[in-house]
């Protein structure tokens, strides 16, 4: 564990946190996309699978809990909680989520490292978490102001990703730890989604002005 | 590094 693997998963820890703090305090999932919620769950359900068949440390095990429960429970959120799901933008959040997975399936079921059951799932959680911000940037560029806590939660996401390829470029230096290809184009590819926000998000820091994005 | 190495990031 080197400090650019711990930072990016405190970021992705914290990008949670900022999620659940903005429902639980406005009782509000306005500016959420209940899409992206659904693809982290099946992106989390399906990467840790290995849960129940490899021990690697409590850390991870603990962190593997904490994003399967916590993404199930933001999706139950935003569906059934009586106050949370009025304030759901329906209308706004209409990207077709589910051609994402059936992309992503197909690629994982042709471009993998071991033709097994969890080794394709593995390809597919990883090909799925690239894109799955997607519904989320778009509903932000529809909705066109992003308050102040939704905007972290994206910021947050996205600088987790960035601390990832710093992880894999320290780990390939200090210990010529070559990590896995499907992991290194599919982490570059989701990073750079981030780019436009990033700029935006920058802008509105430095003129301490309220976080809009370009129609 | 072989598939079968165990995936030590989340």
């Amino acid at each position: 564990m080197n400090v650019f693997r711990f930072a990016g998963d405190m970021t992705h820890l914290i990008s949670i946190l900022v999620l659940l703090l903005k429902i639980y305090t406005t009782k509000s999932c306005s500016g959420i996309s209940l899409k992206t919620q659904e693809l982290y769950a099946v992106v989390f359900v399906t990467r840790y699978l290995d849960l129940v068949t490899d021990f690697i440390s409590v850390y991870n095990t603990v962190m593997k809990v904490v994003f399967i429960s916590s993404s199930l429970a933001i999706v139950w959120c935003i569906r059934r909680h009586k106050v949370v799901r009025r304030s759901y933008d329906k209308e706004l959040d209409t990207f077709r989520h589910w051609l994402l997975v059936g992309a992503c399936a197909v690629l994982a079921l042709v471009v993998h490292e071991k033709f097994s059951f969890q080794e394709v799932c593995w390809a597919f959680s990883i090909y799925l978490e690239a894109v799955a911000i997607l519904p989320q940037l778009v509903l932000l560029q529809r909705s066109g102001n992003v308050d102040n806590l939704t905007g972290q939660y994206v910021f947050f996401l996205g600088a987790y990703r960035a601390f990832y390829i710093l992880n894999w470029i320290y780990r390939y230096y200090s210990e010529q730890h070559f990590t896995r290809w499907i992991s290194c184009v599919s982490g570059i590819v989701q990073t750079a989604l981030y780019a436009d926000f990033f700029y935006y998000y920058f802008i509105s820091w430095k003129n301490n002005s309220k976080l809009q994005l370009p129609a | 590094s072989s598939s079968s190495e165990l995936k030590d990031e989340l």
